[in-house]
């Protein structure tokens, strides 16, 4: 499903370059339950964010199910996303002006799924997070630890090929975590590639595998 | 330094309302070093957001430093806040065209400190946040760890009486997340009082004093 050889990626900020990924490999089954831990600024987001079709990369080799992914055009990479990614940002990136069902709706809309059908999945996904009494908040009427996991509803409502989670369980308590990973498992059963970043070692151990990044480079894979 | 007694907090979403803090009652000493612990949704963001004057409540008493907050106008609220409190928030807060270092002076802008001297302070707390190397970063150009440390450094720059800060650590790894309490440690042993709002019990073990809360009543307090 995903195979990367040889990823190169820096920033320039300012006058100096930040070499984040370092010829970076790795490859990744369909259906498969991987966390990727590592410190703070060790490339985790950078990796994710290339593998989501949402930064693109200096050198090297990134097939997504068999598609080569480089130098892709705008609407070619939002139509990839929409048909086989799901994703959690670290930041959420909730729509300030929509509640949370709508919110949760916005994948299926842009795959031209019926305002009442959408309306019905997202809501019974919102259940799923324990939230079906907030569908009507607003981002700025939730919590933090809600924002998030209307973030993660809305990554799985579309029932995507590909789940990738960018610390989907940094702003919950141990029992909201532990129902959460609980829920990706459940999905991952269902043959979904699921991909999670996390820092809390807990919820690694619940994956099948876990990579270990540091310094913009694989160290561990286990 | 802070007496809180009968805090009720209710929000109205739509045409119904969520009663989010209950006949709460709080009493913490100057030089106190404490964490507040609870599920997702239970009041903690609510109540940290009372204690440091930006929001409002509907009834009971609040007393920082003997005066009574309520119904404060904003200037006065801007002024003891200015003054007394540095605040992490949640979600960071960071000014999108600022850098890291003008980010974390700006507690000491408002203060009126001289420009080169705002600076020097700054850079000398994203050094002890090991940060010192990304002082010219945008915040979109951080890491999610990266910001939040940069909202830490901002909340300790001003060495205010008192900090409060909303899950700290969230978005860091154990090690970081280690350090960074350390030097909320550092900062409580020359009298300052720390609340810090977690849901990581390793992390409160560190503190003298544990609060738990749910649904928006304190229910234990060791
Ligand atoms: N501005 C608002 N309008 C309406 N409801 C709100 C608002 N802010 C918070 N709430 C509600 O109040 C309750 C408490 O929220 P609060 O942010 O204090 O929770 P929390 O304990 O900090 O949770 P978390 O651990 O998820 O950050 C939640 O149910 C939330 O939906
Ligand atoms: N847009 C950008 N411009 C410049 N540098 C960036 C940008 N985004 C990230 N970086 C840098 O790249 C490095 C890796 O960032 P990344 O977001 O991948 O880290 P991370 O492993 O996700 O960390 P965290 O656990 O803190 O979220 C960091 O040093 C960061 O400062
Ligand atoms: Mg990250
Ligand atoms: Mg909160």
């Amino acid at each position: 499903m995903i195979r990367i050889q040889n990823l190169n990626k820096s920033y320039v900020v300012g006058n100096t370059e930040m070499h984040v990924l370092k010829n970076l490999e790795v490859h990744i089954q369909a259906g498969e339950l991987v966390s990727i831990m590592g410190s703070s600024g060790s490339g985790k987001s950078t990796l994710l964010n290339i593998i989501g079709i949402l930064d693109s990369y200096d050198a090297g080799e990134y097939y997504l199910d068999n598609v080569l992914i480089k130098n892709l055009n705008e609407s070619k990479a939002a139509r990839l996303r929409n048909q086989l990614i799901g994703f959690v940002f670290q930041s959420f990136n909730l729509i300030s002006f929509k509640n949370a069902m709508e919110n949760v709706a916005l994948p299926l809309y842009y795959q031209k799924v019926s305002r009442k059908e959408r309306n019905k999945r997202a809501l019974a996904y919102l259940d799923k997070l324990g939230l079906l009494e907030w569908a009507e908040h607003m981002p700025n009427e939730l919590s933090g630890g809600q924002q998030q996991r209307v973030a993660i509803a809305r990554a799985m409502v579309s029932e995507p090929k590909i789940i990738l989670a960018d610390e989907p369980t940094g702003a919950l308590d141990s029992k909201t975590s532990h129902d959460v990973i609980s829920l990706f498992r459940e999905i991952h059963q269902t043959g979904i590639t699921v991909i999670i970043v996390t820092h809390e070692s807990d919820i690694a151990e619940r994956t099948k595998r876990v990579i270990q990044i540091r310094d913009g480079a694989i160290i561990a894979d286990v």
